[in-house]
């Protein structure tokens, strides 16, 4: 659905609700692309060095990037080169960072970060920084990470409304009430698309359905609201027949980064 | 923001490209162009013949790239492009006064 | 007097052409050439399987223009070659030292 | 060092690489282009056919040279593949910041 608008997916697909694969990469039906690829490389750097590693991060992006991976942004290519050929761990500010590209890679920083707010707010913007430098990048990491927090520990959707309250006072412009429709990867759209779809929602497939079906910059729309919807319906609210389409080693892997990531948590120390 | 133009052997062209993306250089332009060059009549291998006419096909790659980077693209280019041997080409490097990515207006180094 | 370089989505030739001739600007040249970037190739069938074939058909327009045109020369194939899809290409500016018209002798703007 | 462009006719390649080589210069860079003039609809010969065709098979060559050598070698090529008739095409001039001679990894003058 990347890049197809609204109408357009209406014409072609009615409302997609099943994986299919296609679309302008061509993919296999369950096959990810850079929002899982990138997340993969903060978690597994993370696990690696059994904490936090920005330079592990940014090395596992850099191997990536090597690997003729099947898309890649292009402020997220220049951040990565940058590391590359300059051993620079943090892109200068740039007003045009404000994409979703750094938001996209938030599931690990929040699950290793666990249960300290502070913690989180350093690595959500270290991680950040690597390719994308802007204040609305950096909130937008930041509240994420807190939403997840909150929505692993099992608190409600109105305390996670609650929390959001921060961010939408001090940044205005995220306000996603009315609902604009919007769902481009400027970070402010995507984080609308997703926090409308995810507040008014009633389970995981209803809030997956509903933002990728909005398309625009579908894949990262979706994985950030598979993020939230996915930390606060938990596991057993994935569909099935979704599931059973993705590829299975990385499922498999997932599960075993997330497991490790959560012990490392400050959370977990204080049991 | 400089404009590299490396005229190559074609057999070339697919190193060059891997080099370039080891490097995360991944955006280039390529022409096919006919080099006539000082050493006269000497032969090259061109799709398995042997060539000993007085020009030879060549393949000219144009890449954008960002000032502080240009230095380690003309390395990474003359260090896989290379034999040793004559007809190997030449990398020109010019000054870009402006680049814009025509999809997002994007300007400067955030077009390219 | 600036030489101006877009590499285009061929189908847009036409149009960018009519929309220059529309500002006032005819004289340009024109080269095939071959583009990789984030836009994919088509895939081929090949023996039974199936393979992207890595680079895309490109055009690339080159448009000698003096300095104070450059910007409308500029804004005018960014308008018209855009279709918002990852592909669109690219506009690269640089200066010329000098322009002549072989016909006449004629240099500097008179040439262009 | 510059680096001298000059769209010409296709039929007057042979003369201004004879005459180039009279004054010591042997390098070039040839491509296929097709040429957008001032003047439409008109006819020109083409592998002895008239067109009256929006496009017009060209040549463009590219030399790099010493700062030095530039005038002269405009000069030559104007002379030579001029006709005094519609087409005659144009000769640009741009600075090159570097010059790389792939094979040995010479720079600058030594590199062309
Ligand atoms: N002065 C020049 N300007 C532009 N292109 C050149 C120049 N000299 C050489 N070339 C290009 O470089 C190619 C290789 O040049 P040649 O003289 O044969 O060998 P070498 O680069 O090994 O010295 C030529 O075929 C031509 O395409
Ligand atoms: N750095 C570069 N230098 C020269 N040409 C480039 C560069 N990057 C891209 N191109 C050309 O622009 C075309 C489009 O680039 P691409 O990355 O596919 O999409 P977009 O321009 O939409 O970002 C490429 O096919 C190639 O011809
Ligand atoms: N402004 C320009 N920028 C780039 N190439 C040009 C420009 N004007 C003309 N040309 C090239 O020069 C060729 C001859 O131009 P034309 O206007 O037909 O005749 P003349 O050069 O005799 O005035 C064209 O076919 C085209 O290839
Ligand atoms: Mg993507
Ligand atoms: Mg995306």
């Amino acid at each position: 659905m990347e890049f197809m608008t609204a109408a357009e997916i209406r014409a072609k697909y009615g409302v997609l609700k099943e994986i299919v694969g296609g679309g302008w990469l061509r993919l296999k039906p369950g096959q990810v692309t850079d929002d899982t690829e990138m997340s993969l490389c903060v978690a597994r750097a993370v696990v690696a060095a059994n904490g936090w590693s920005r330079e592990g991060i940014a090395a596992n992006f850099a191997a990536w990037l090597r690997s003729k991976p099947v898309d890649v942004g292009d402020t997220c290519r220049r951040g990565i080169r940058n590391y590359m050929l300059k051993g620079e761990l943090e892109t200068p500010y740039n007003q045009w960072d404000a994409g979703n590209g750094a938001c996209m890679r938030m599931l690990p920083v929040s699950l290793c970060t666990l249960g300290d707010d502070r913690l989180l707010a350093r690595c959500a913007v270290e991680q950040a920084h690597i390719t994308h430098n802007h204040p609305f990048s950096d909130a937008a990491c930041i509240y994420l990470g807190k939403l997840v927090h909150l929505a692993v520990l099992g608190y409600s959707k109105t305390r996670l409304r609650r929390e959001l309250e921060g961010l939408l006072t001090s940044h205005e412009n995220f306000r996603f009430e009315p609902y604009r429709g919007l769902a481009s990867g400027y970070v402010v759209d995507t984080l609308q698309t997703v926090f409308h779809y995810f507040f008014t929602a009633r389970d995981f497939e209803d809030c997956l359905i509903k933002v990728v079906n909005q398309g625009g910059d579908a894949d990262t729309t979706g994985a950030i609201a598979g993020m939230l919807a996915g930390a606060y319906y938990g596991e057993e609210n994935i569909p099935r027949r979704w599931l059973k389409k993705m590829d299975r080693k990385v499922v498999d892997e997932v599960s075993l980064l997330a497991e490790r990531l959560v012990t490392l948590s400050p959370w977990a120390a204080a049991r | 923001m400089k404009l590299i133009e490396a005229i190559i052997k074609p057999f070339k062209l697919d190193e060059v490209k891997d080099a370039l993306n080891e490097i995360g250089v991944e955006g280039i332009t390529v022409s096919e162009v006919k080099g006539f060059g000082r050493q006269k009549g000497h032969t090259e291998l061109y799709r398995g013949a042997e060539y000993v006419v007085d020009f030879i096909p060549k393949v000219k790659i144009e890449i954008a790239i960002a000032d502080e980077l240009a230095a380690k693209v003309v390395e990474t280019i003359e260090n896989t492009a290379k034999t040793g041997r004559i007809g190997d080409g030449k990398i020109f490097v010019m000054s870009l006064d402006e680049a814009l990515r025509i999809r997002t207006g994007e300007k400067g180094n955030d077009a390219i």
